[in-house]
């Protein structure tokens, strides 16, 4: 019952993807973007805990440094960045009014990992 | 309105406005990102022709099922291929105030287009070009003439435009036999023309469209291929019908449009 009343230590999440939509109509720029009206974009965010699980898609490199860091913090933990990004479509008018498909890379997250 | 982009949970607490210099600077920032110099402001009655919202769909449609793809394969592309294919698809509508009738005889039509192309950057890989020209569907009798309702249509780009009394100087780019009793939209092969206007700084006097019309053609059966405006069309009708040039192009970054070849 003691142990039940302590304060919960906080408990960090793992380095995972999370929800991030972009609403072109948010900013304004639904006038000269035809299509999509937004997109998924995502974001990367969360621990790199040591010791690295492998479904935190870590490199050789991030679990050296992570087993570095487990032993002198002034070496920085791995970092929880997209690890895989895919490309969108974006229909819109120019300043001379012309109608422009144009495909944009790396402009949505579709993984995360510990790099 | 810049800082809609910035998720609600993300933003700090009791962190002071941003300044407008601030917010101008993040939209500079993401204009540059797209490849504009600034903001476009389009006027309410801009058009955007059918054919590039359907391409719209199919592009997309066809990354969503390239993501799976590349989740199973792990083949890569070769450089190469890339780099022959477009990332970027334009569309033109010519100038009618240079539109000009060459001659609208009984067995023939032909129309000059002048399509401005400055806004496609120097940087910029033209790969292919599209003319596309729609022609309305016909009503007729059935007749005994086995030629009757086609139509031939040849593109020529105008190498030298014309001399008083002398005609201008072309060659053929592309040519269909096509029938009356359909309406569709045909699609020309321009690539030699516009990789030459674009890419080796040819000047750009156009395209003739000659419209030959059966021997018997009268009335309506001229009008079947829409390359002009006629006086019975709704406003809204002649946008969406008037001839389109498509270029196909690639900027040097990213990844290409797939679906291509599909189509």
């Amino acid at each position: 019952q003691a142990r039940a009343n302590k304060p919960k230590k906080k408990h960090k999440a793992n380095c995972k993807r999370h929800s991030l939509y972009v609403d072109f109509s948010d900013v304004g720029w639904n006038d000269w973007i035809v299509a999509p009206p937004g997109y998924h974009a995502f974001y990367c965010q969360g621990e790199c805990p040591f010791p690295l699980a492998d479904h935190l898609n870590s490199t050789n490199h991030a679990i050296v440094q992570t087993l570095v860091n487990s032993v002198n913090s002034n070496i920085p933990k791995a970092c929880c960045v997209p690890t895989d990004l895919s490309p969108i479509s974006l229909l819109y008018l120019d300043e001379y009014e012309r109608v422009i498909l144009k495909n944009y890379q790396d402009m949505v997250v579709e993984g995360c990992g510990c790099r | 309105g810049c800082a809609g982009l910035l998720p609600e949970i993300g933003r700090r607490k009791n962190s002071p406005h941003l300044s407008q210099d601030a917010l101008d600077a993040f939209e500079l920032r993401l204009l540059t990102m797209f490849g504009l110099k600034q903001r476009p402001s389009p006027s309410k009655s801009a058009l955007v022709p059918q054919y590039m919202l359907d391409l719209f769909t199919t592009y997309s449609a066809n990354s969503a099922e390239q993501k799976h793809h590349k989740a199973k394969s792990t083949v890569g592309r070769s450089a190469d291929r890339s780099a022959s294919r477009a990332n970027t698809v334009r569309s033109f509508h010519h100038d009618e105030s240079t539109e000009e009738l060459t001659s609208h005889h009984s067995g023939k039509t032909t129309q000059r287009f002048l399509f401005n192309l400055s806004s496609i950057p120097g940087e910029e890989f033209v790969t292919s070009a599209e003319l596309r020209i729609y022609r309305e569907q016909v009503m007729t009798n059935s007749s005994g003439n086995s030629s009757a309702g086609y139509h031939r249509i040849n593109i020529h780009e105008i190498i030298k435009p014309a001399l008083p009394f002398k005609e201008p100087i072309t060659r053929l780019l592309d040519t269909r036999l096509v029938q009356h009793g359909l309406s569709k939209w045909e699609s020309f092969d321009v690539s030699p023309a516009v990789l030459r206007w674009t890419m080796e700084a040819h000047a750009n006097h156009g395209f003739v469209v000659e419209v030959v019309h059966p021997g018997d053609a009268e009335g309506d059966y001229k009008s079947h291929v829409r390359v002009s405006r006629s006086l019975h069309d709704s406003t809204e009708s002649w946008p969406q019908m008037r001839p389109l040039l498509v270029t196909f192009s690639h900027d040097g970054k990213g990844h290409v449009l797939h679906s291509r070849e599909k189509r």
